[in-house]
């Protein structure tokens, strides 16, 4: 656990609970992709299955109790943020701008997990397919964004979050590569891409959001 | 590749 990590994971806490903060506040889901929660929700679950496997056997350090902690927050807020979008605000929610394939992606992201992966079990192509539809979960977000051409400033506010606590994720990397010699390119690689799609988003974030303006496209 | 595959992270 190093700096990096913990401000990364914090970034992240911090990005759900500005989304959860949107929807209370506004009553409303307008501008949030269902599509991109309900891909988070898949990859929270496919890769937390160990949450659901013995512990008795493995060393139990405080890093294994924040990470059951984490763990369960993510997939249960997760999970009621599809609830909102679904029953509680469904009112609000246009599906007619959420219209990106993810059926596209599911299926490439389970090819490239069966494809590449560090061993051929059931939870390693689990966790694989979690890390890659990860990395392209937020396009039905920012195709959706593109389509309506705008976004509430807290919207922008959540997206930023969820964009930059990967961007701290990279740094995380760097470091534990130079202190521990930890390697693990599955994850780097699809982290980079997973970052990279927001460079669009982070440049007019900057320009606009920063100066107190709108979120609008150019 | 490793003994046993430790995901340590989130």
């Amino acid at each position: 656990m190093n700096v990096f990590r913990i401000s990364a994971d914090l970034l992240h806490l911090l990005s759900i609970f500005i989304l959860l903060l949107k929807m209370q506040k506004t009553r409303s889901v307008a501008g949030i992709s269902f599509k991109t929660q309900l891909l988070y929700t898949i990859v929270f679950i496919a890769r937390y299955l160990d949450l659901f496997e013995s512990h008795a056997e493995k060393s139990f350090e405080l890093v294994t109790l924040y990470n059951i902690v984490m763990k369960i927050i993510f997939i249960s807020s997760s999970v009621y943020t599809l609830y909102l979008m679904k029953k509680k605000f469904r009112a609000t929610y246009d599906p007619n701008t959420d219209t990106f394939r993810i059926e596209y992606l599911l299926a490439l992201c389970l090819f490239l997990a069966l494809m590449f992966n560090y061993r051929f079990t059931v939870m390693e192509v689990l966790w694989t397919f979690s890390i890659y539809l990860e990395a392209v979960a937020i396009l039905p977000q920012l195709f959706m964004l593109s389509r309506t051409g705008e976004a509430e400033t807290i919207t922008t506010h959540y997206l930023f979050a969820l964009g930059f606590y990967r961007a701290i994720y990279l740094l995380n990397w760097i470091w534990r590569f130079h202190m521990e010699d930890y390697v693990d390119w599955i994850v780097w690689i699809s982290g980079a891409v997973q970052t990279a799609l927001y460079s669009d988003f982070f440049y007019i974030y900057y320009k606009k959001v920063l100066h107190g303006e709108k979120f609008v496209l150019p | 590749f490793r003994d046993s595959i430790r995901h340590d992270e989130l």
